[in-house]
């Protein structure tokens, strides 16, 4: 059990320690003190470097000292010959004695006590981020305002997550911005637009200072931009590394800034705007759109006609024009409709004559019309020739979209009349 | 037909055949036959056919039968309780609608109409054709068509033949601008059973097409003269009528 005193004494004392002893005394006082060693008594025989006869006083492995030799106390109101103390709870006392004493040394008497260690100074490393306070036996951490204690009850950090920025302009800076921002701390915001916006984030080279990164170039605080399938960064140093402006072309945009122990710089300010998100401008054939623009973006809306003698065909209709909307993800709707030729179909027949079936009955086919000759002729003489029109109709120059008109020849029989008269 | 020749249908594609009593008639138009009135004033559902040299029962089941939907008879016509009595016969033309339209072909098709100008008056001496399954010298009724070349003569010809009937008072007959008289050459005219049937000339300034000049109608004496109803007087009224009678009746 851990003692808050004790008595360490050379063999035999105060007789004179035989040779070739060796005894090692394992001091142990309880956990937040340190031990105060000291010797009332020393008489060791002397040697270089303390070969012969030494006590050895180790903490934590390393020797703390040796001493040999005759030590009287230097105050006449102290009896402490020799003194040592140490930060930490255990230490290790060997007295060791060679063979050849030919005079009569006494040894030694110690005497330790558990004193109370300051942590919050005793040691090189601070135990706390911000505030140590330190009491007999140990120590807690504190933190400033508008800090938290994290759970490692060593450091303390800043509150800077949660934020949602849904406004489709804004600016965000580290915490405390221009002023130093916090250690210890991981702020995660993030930026949630409406579908059919890219978050498009724009930093200033002068308004980010970071602490820069380490000999192996990694970023120990960074400042990182995380979209849907893309991460920017991390960022870190006197002036903004990445491109001004940066297109993460998702709505929604996490922005992690995370910082160690030391080196706190003024922060980070970015503005933010969401961009509406732009369709393509693509090249639909047999068809012009409306309006034209150099760019398209979320919720434009195009009306795309026809060229004269091509259609939308559909499953119970045609269409000469549709509607176009750029949606959010980027797309044009009905993307699947398509200008293609007009078709006619078949001409009809007509009575008493027929029809050329034309080699096509798409716009621009010619469809040619005749008469059962000699028996009949063509009403209109010009009104043969029908081609495929704009509007699905097979139209003629003259008759337009009334079909040809057979008439019967008349008076002219196939055989002439003789006859037997002279 | 007297003093004619037998003659194929394919050199009178227009003449129509009217079965009961022997007539003719004259196709103008896929729906209409161009006849006279007083071949239809007693017999208003003629079974007419189209398209056959002979006209007997064999050969008239391969013809093209034509089937009235509606006769109609000149406005001006003037009936009679007795026909056989008639002695005007002014305004001797009625159409006749058909159900069906008629296919034409080389043995059916259309005789044209006179158009309005004085070319369509014919010039005395125009020799004109006619046809028909009318008597002959020799028979009352025939099988096959006979066709016959007549001249166009004054009406005044017609007027002044000595007719061998001493009953028949040919003073006391209507001859009227309507009519047309031809024939006088050779016996060479137009009989009974012929009535109806087409007078053609060559359409002025073309050799190879006809048109209808005149409708057998009547005549002193058959092998004379004879008179035929002057088409060219009546196609205003051959025009309005078709043009009202287009669409088929509701009956």
């Amino acid at each position: 059990e851990p003692t808050m005193y004790g008595e360490i004494l050379s063999p035999n004392y105060p007789q004179a320690y035989p040779n070739e002893a060796e005894k090692t005394w394992d001091i142990e006082v309880p956990e937040g003190y340190g031990i105060h060693l000291y010797f009332t008594h020393l008489d060791i025989e002397l040697s270089e470097n303390c070969d012969y006869d030494s006590v050895q006083i180790i903490s934590g492995g390393v020797e703390e000292g040796k001493v040999c030799g005759k030590r009287t106390s230097k105050n006449p109101n102290s009896p402490i010959v020799e003194e040592f103390q140490v930060s930490s709870n255990q230490i290790q006392v060997i007295f060791k004695s060679d063979f050849s004493n030919e005079e009569r040394f006494t040894g030694f008497a110690a005497y330790y006590v558990a004193v109370d260690i300051n942590e919050c100074t005793d040691f090189s490393d601070a135990p706390c981020s911000h505030f140590c306070n330190n009491f007999i036996g140990g120590y807690f951490c504190s933190c400033p305002p508008e800090y938290f204690l994290h759970d490692d009850m060593k450091n303390c950090g800043v509150n800077c997550s949660g934020n949602v920025f849904t406004e489709l302009i804004g600016e965000i800076t580290s915490p405390n911005y221009p002023n130093p921002y916090p250690e210890n701390s991981r702020c995660e915001y993030q930026i949630l637009l409406e579908q059919g916006f890219q978050v498009v984030v724009t930093v200033r080279r002068e308004d980010f200072d970071v602490e820069p990164a380490d000999s192996e170039g990694n970023c120990v605080d960074s400042l990182v931009f995380v979209a849907r399938d893309q991460q920017f960064g991390p960022y870190c140093g006197n002036g903004f590394p990445g491109p001004l402006n940066i297109e993460t072309n998702s709505n929604a945009l996490d922005i992690i800034f995370q910082t160690d122990q030391t080196g706190q710089q003024k922060g980070w300010k970015l503005r933010y705007r969401g961009d509406p998100i732009p369709c393509a401008k693509e090249f639909t054939a047999n068809s012009v759109w409306e309006p034209q623009k150099e760019k398209y973006v979320f919720k434009d809306v195009v009306m795309i006609t026809c060229l004269e003698g091509f259609e939308v065909v559909q499953e119970s209709d045609s269409l000469r024009y549709f509607y176009s909307t750029c949606q959010s993800n980027g797309k044009w709707s009905n993307s699947k409709l398509k200008c293609e030729p007009v078709n006619c179909g078949s001409p009809d027949p007509i009575q008493n004559g027929k029809v050329e079936e034309p080699e096509d009955t798409i716009f621009g086919s010619v469809a040619r019309y005749t008469c059962d000759e000699p028996y009949y002729y063509m009403q209109n003489e010009e009104s043969g020739e029908y081609h495929c029109a704009g509007n699905g109709s097979w139209v003629n120059d003259v008759l337009g979209t009334e079909l040809p008109q057979c008439v019967p020849v008349c008076g002219v029989p196939s055989v002439p009349f003789v006859g037997t008269q002279r | 037909i007297f003093g004619g020749s037998p003659a194929d249908i394919k050199s009178f594609p227009w003449q129509v055949y009217f079965a009961s009593p022997r007539a003719g008639g004259a196709l103008i138009d896929e729906y209409w036959v161009l006849t006279a009135a007083h071949v239809v004033e007693k017999n208003r559902n003629p079974e007419m056919y189209v398209g056959t040299t002979s006209v007997n029962r064999d050969n008239r089941k391969n013809a093209q039968m034509l089937t009235p939907e509606r006769v109609i008879i000149h406005p001006d016509w003037t009936f009679l309780n007795d026909p056989d009595t008639r002695s005007n016969f002014n305004h001797d033309i009625a159409l006749i609608r058909l159900k069906d339209p008629v296919k034409m072909g080389p043995t059916v098709s259309l005789i044209c109409l006179p158009g309005k100008s004085s070319a369509y008056d014919p010039s005395m001496g125009t020799v004109g054709l006619i046809s028909g399954w009318g008597r002959t010298e020799k028979r009352d009724h025939v099988v096959r068509l006979q066709g016959a070349k007549i001249p166009i003569t004054p009406l005044q010809k017609c007027q002044e033949v000595k007719v061998t009937n001493p009953k028949l008072d040919l003073k006391s007959y209507v001859f009227t601008d309507n009519m047309i008289c031809a024939g006088g050459e050779k016996g060479v005219d137009s009989c009974g059973g012929d009535s109806g049937g087409a007078l053609v000339l060559p359409v002025p300034n073309e050799n190879t097409k006809f048109y209808v000049a005149g409708l057998v109608s009547w005549g002193p004496e058959c092998g004379t003269y004879g008179i035929y109803t002057r088409v060219k007087n009546y196609i205003d009224w051959i025009t309005k009528t078709m043009q009202e009678n287009s669409t088929p009746s509701l009956d």
